[in-house]
């Protein structure tokens, strides 16, 4: 059986609103070292995934791998159902064909209990090997996405260009063209003002050409965190994580587009 | 011209 308590309903809410719309059914594999899944678009381009350690839920048991099919425009339906502080109770009974999920609203006087039917989901598992990557952009999550969603106007697609300077992103379309250089700042911690700055570490410059599409989808996520990590080579897809405060992250790749 | 490539071709499948 699992049963995992999440103290915060939220973060299992953002987590869902930030992929339902590249992913409509995955695997929810549970371990007893925690709650992981991933998942690529139809389209082969995008994958994404997360991992919530069984330390990030109190308390945590689960007493045997599962695998668990969820379709997640039922999921994200039940967790509006849960309010923003509420406590959720993810409970699975062995060789049952259901996931409950039970809502204790903080004061502990109302409690909800859904059920949502679980399906049997043969899907594809890519390998990711453990790489090390040519440059690691830290960014503020909510620049990624300003800058995300400001491109979108002039074209489908960014380039990324890392350099020592700092991160530039540029897209050109039938009206114009457009970028926005994010510099090199001192400093990426919060400062206590919630201000995140840019840093750059890298062995060699990086220029990769990226949709647009995909990028806006992945800003969903930015709720969950006040940085984004893009871990970029040359040529290779491209890792962008968000971290679940100190309990896991989501994790998208992206295939780059590639000149013929 | 740029062609949108796909993890597929970079990453095992299995």
């Amino acid at each position: 059986m699992l049963e995992a308590r999440l103290p915060q309903a939220s973060i299992l809410k953002k987590i869902v609103e930030s992929v339902k719309d590249l992913v409509s059914q995955a695997n929810f594999d549970c371990s007893d070292s925690g709650i992981s899944f991933q998942a690529m678009d139809e389209s082969n381009i995008a994958l994404s995934s997360f991992l919530l350690r069984a330390d990030g839920f109190d308390p945590y048991r689960c007493d045997r791998n599962l695998s668990l099919g969820i379709k997640f425009a039922s999921l994200s339906k039940i967790l509006k159902c849960a309010g923003n502080d509420d406590v959720v109770i993810i409970r699975y009974m062995d060789d049952a064909d259901i996931l409950s999920l039970v809502f204790e609203s903080p004061n502990n006087e109302r409690i909800s209990e859904f059920d949502i039917k679980l399906l049997d989901i043969d899907s594809e598992y890519l390998s990711i090997p453990d790489q090390e990557f040519e440059c690691k952009v830290k960014m503020s999550s909510s620049e990624f996405s300003r800058i995300c969603r400001d491109l979108m106007t002039i074209g489908a697609s960014v380039v990324i260009d890392a350099t020592k300077e700092g991160v530039k992103f540029s897209a050109t379309g039938d009206d114009g063209s457009g970028s926005v250089l994010l510099k090199q700042s001192g400093s990426i911690d919060n400062e206590g003002r919630g201000v995140v700055g840019t840093s750059v570490e890298m062995v060699e410059p990086v220029s990769l050409e990226l949709s647009l599409k995909y990028l806006n989808n992945f800003t969903k996520a930015a709720p969950l965190s006040d940085s984004v990590a893009i871990n970029m080579s040359n040529g290779i897809p491209v890792m962008f994580q968000f971290d679940v405060g100190d309990i896991g992250y989501i994790r998208y790749f992206l295939a780059p587009q590639i000149k013929d | 011209q740029s062609q949108q490539g796909r993890l597929d071709s970079f990453f095992k499948v299995s």
